[in-house]
Parts: structure tokens; sequence; C-alpha cells
């Protein structure tokens, strides 16, 4: 080679000038057409990283003539976002999964899980089973249970309690529909667990009553009188509407004593109400809220490595649906949670949402990148982090497209089959709900 | 891995000029209380709030 390369002569030839400037053109036309046709699919994606419309054709076709699949999301940042954003995060978090399932040598057990508990700072006094011998990998030993009474729950019922091991990275009450994530970046709560259609389920059926009462579900004239008095839910565009299901009782304030009827429009019809509500006249989470009395609130708990990966219920209340948002799997480090904006709606996550003694309440599970797999406890069909659950999501995204409609960006399963009565799955304060487990 | 609880609570009842309210917020009772402060390790099962 080195006999080759030595004794081989080069010879150069002149390229004309306008060849070569005809082929920068060429490449640089070339490279406008593809940031194009980014940017047109970028386009038509929501706040959910999903399509809001069609896109690259309304036959359900890509520009390439591929089936129209979930356009993924490029999120901008520094160089570590744009490396992070072009690997293959699902298949790797999968990788890591199977990884961590190989056994491990009977003798390599405890050393190795001494190692981990010190790096991660897991405290072995606390783990329900004393011989480490007994996990046969990294990944049952990530999911290990406590002793029994070493959580023991707060003893005021009137507490939200903690679901989970962690750090609470962010806590605040929710304005105008956005949550705030870690350094005042914000997502809208329509992202984080997606957007809200009218059914009967929202508002709930009874905010201050876990039981839903007979009847409650049917919109009264003598709420529209109420709520026309209140200044958070006054008349939309001259149509006074009432907010089924919010109120356990008539309302007390002192403005419904001193109404003047000749003043107050007329009720709205039921169908006008509807009209009304389906057309976005005010968001699903300000009309969730009853009458100005309450508010929505949030908090982010992050679990780090070394945490007991389980999560249990924060307080008694009933599941009413399921939303599996099978997003990314980013790493959900404190780092990243500061420099990439919607972390949270960009990740796979898992939105429970249902009812509790003061109204709405959803409980949201997100994945990372090495804990990606959700494990509800009473959900078996939820498969997450899973290739098939990937595929289902594309198929979901092309049908929508097909009939020309928005996709969701979720799939969703309710568990009113759970209680007829409840119209859910109903969970005790403490109550183990499910976990993260690794990969 | 991260939790994410989004929940409606009761607001804080401030109350009226005619309660003698004078502007003193620490007498502003009820509603929505955190107790936890951000950055806090918290364990499962403990408080983080109450109303």
């Amino acid at each position: 080679l080195r006999k080759a390369l030595d004794d081989t002569k080069i010879k150069w030839y002149p390229i004309p000038v306008s060849v070569g400037i005809g082929f920068l053109g060429l490449a640089q036309v070339y490279r406008i057409n593809e940031r194009e046709k980014a940017r047109q699919q970028e386009d038509g994606l929501g706040d959910n990283g999903y399509v809001n419309g069609t896109s690259g054709g309304s036959d359900g076709e890509g520009p390439e003539g591929s089936p129209q699949k979930r356009p993924k999301i490029r999120p901008t940042g520094p160089w570590q976002i744009q490396v992070m954003s072009t690997l293959p995060l699902k298949a790797i978090s999968r990788l890591w999964g199977k990884f961590n399932e190989l056994q491990i040598p009977y003798y390599l057990r405890v050393p190795g899980f001494k190692l981990y508990s010190f790096i991660f700072g897991v405290n072995l006094s606390e783990v329900s089973e004393p011989d480490l011998h007994v996990y046969p990998n990294l990944a049952a030993f990530f999911y290990r249970t406590l002793k029994p009474g070493v959580r023991p729950l707060d003893p005021n019922h009137n507490a939200l309690l903690s679901p989970s091991d962690g750090r609470v990275l962010q806590f605040g009450r929710i304005v105008g529909g956005e949550v705030e994530q870690v350094k005042g970046m914000t997502y809208s709560l329509d992202a984080l667990l997606g957007a809200h259609e009218l059914d009967e389920s929202y508002p709930p059926k009874s905010s201050h009553d876990m039981m839903p009462k007979k009847g409650a579900t049917s919109y009264r004239e003598g709420d529209s009188e109420v709520i026309k008095q209140d200044e958070e839910f006054a008349t939309v565009n001259g149509i006074s509407y009432t907010l089924p299901n919010l109120f356990s009782g008539p309302h007390k304030g002192p403005d419904a004593k001193t109404a003047d009827a000749s003043t107050t429009p007329k009720p709205a019809s039921e169908a006008e109400v509807r009209a009304e509500l389906a057309l976005g006249a005010r968001p699903w989470y300000a009309r969730v809220t009853q009458a100005n009395r309450t508010a929505l609130y949030y908090v982010v708990i992050y679990l780090a490595p070394g945490d007991y990966h389980r999560f249990h219920s924060p307080t008694a209340w009933v599941v009413e649906k399921r939303r599996h948002f099978a997003g990314e799997l980013y790493s959900v480090s404190p780092y990243l949670q500061r420099t990439l904006p919607g972390l949270f709606t960009l990740n796979e996550r898992v939105v429970l949402m249902g009812r509790w003694r003061w109204g709405f309440f959803s409980y949201t599970p997100v994945g990372a990148t090495n804990v990606g797999s959700i494990k509800i406890n009473f959900d078996r069909e939820l498969r997450t982090n899973s290739l098939t659950t990937d595929t289902a999501a594309d198929k979901a995204a092309e049908q929508a497209a097909k009939r020309g409609e928005p996709y969701s960006g979720f799939a969703e399963a309710t568990y009113e089959a759970a209680s007829p009565i409840l119209h859910g799955h109903a969970l005790r304060r403490g109550e183990e709900m499910g976990g993260f487990q690794l990969g | 891995s991260t939790v994410v609880l989004v929940f409606e609570a009761p607001k804080k009842k401030r109350p009226s000029l005619d309660e003698g309210w004078m502007g003193d917020e620490t007498k502003i009772k009820g509603g929505w209380n955190w107790t936890v402060e951000k950055g806090q390790t918290v364990k499962m099962g403990q408080a983080i709030g109450f109303v």
C-alpha cells in the first residue's frame, strides 16, 4: 500500500468553475427543499408532539409515498439535546431493559447490589428482602418492595400524600392552563394531559361527593340562574351556560339573593350549552374548577435511580380513565428538565384522570430512558415502551390522517366497568398503584 | 422517572371587610396549603399539602 501511495502519480485536472457553482447550487436547493418540507411537517404538530391536522398529503401518504407516521418532534436546545434527539431512545431503553433482566451470577449479586446502593444511595435496611441473593438481576432489585411500616402514612386525612420517594422539583397553582416546569419553562395542561373533549365524564359527575348522584348529569335551569352571577363563569357571547355536576348544592352567595330578574339573560337551553362548550368557549381546565371556589394545583416529583420505584395512591380517589401517550423517552434528569422545554409533554406517559373529594384529580407517571416501562397494577392491558404500542400509535395516526381528523396523540381507556357505582377504579390512600421498571 | 400530579382543591378564602379583614394575609384561612419546599426530598406517605 505504501509503495502504491508513493509511486502512483497524482494528476490534477481543472474543473470548470461553472460546474462547481452548479453543483453547489443544486446542493443548496436540495437542502432548502428538505428544510421547507420539515417546516411544513412541524407546522402540523400540536403541543403534544403529534399531528394536529393532515400533513404530507390528504390521502394519508407521507412525502415519499410512505404511510403517514407520527412525526418525531425535534426539540430545540443546546447541542446535547440535538444529539439526543437523533438517537433511537426507545430502542435504547428497551435494550437497557433486556440487559438488566440478564441473570447475575449468584456470588456477584450481593457485591453488585451493594455497589449500586452505595453509588445511588439506596437504604438497604428498608428493603423487604434482607437476602440480596434473592434478586436475580438489577431489574428485580430496582423494583424492590419495602418492609411494612417503613413508610407510615400521614395521619391527616385532609392531606395529600407523596406517591413515592423522590424530590419535589416544582409545585404551584395552574393559571391559564399553564404548568410551570423547572426554571420557569411552561407547557400547557392540554399538552400534558391531552385535549379534553366534551363528554359525560367531564366535568366530574360530582365534585364534592365521590358517589355520583342520580340525575346529577342533567342540566338544571336553576344552575344557570346561579352561575351567571359568578364572575368567573358568566355569560359567553350572550349565552349563559351551566356547569353541570359541579355543585353539590345550591349556591349560597349573597349575589344570588339580590339578583335582578329583569337584567338577567334567559338561561340557555341544553343544546345551546353543549354547542357553546363544544366550540371551546372555555377551556376544560377552567370548566372543572367550581365557580371560582377551587383552583387547579400541580406538583412534580422526581425519582432518582436509587429511590423506591413503586408509586402509591396519594389520596382516596376514583380513576375514571387512562390516557397513554406513546411519546419519546428522553432523560428526565433535573438538568434536562431545565434545558428542554416541554419535556414532560414529549415523553411517554400514562395520564390517570378521575376525581377526589375536591373535584378533578390526575396522576401522571412520566417515563425516562432508563425507566421507560410504567406499570399500573389495575390495568393489565397497558403496555408501555413497547414496539407493538408504537406501531399501534403509528397506525392510529395514519387512520386519523386518512379520515382527515387530527390525531389526539394518545390511546384512551376507561375504568367504568371496574365499578358501575363509582364509574371508575377506586383507590385508597397509600394503596400501591404501580411503578416504574427498568427499560 | 417523574410523577406529575394535577388536582383541584379549594382556594384560600379571604375574609370580607365586614368580617374585619384589614389586608393581613396571615388571616386568610382554609384552602390548599403546601407543606413542602422546592428541592425537598420526600418519602412515600409524607404529606405534601393539605386542605
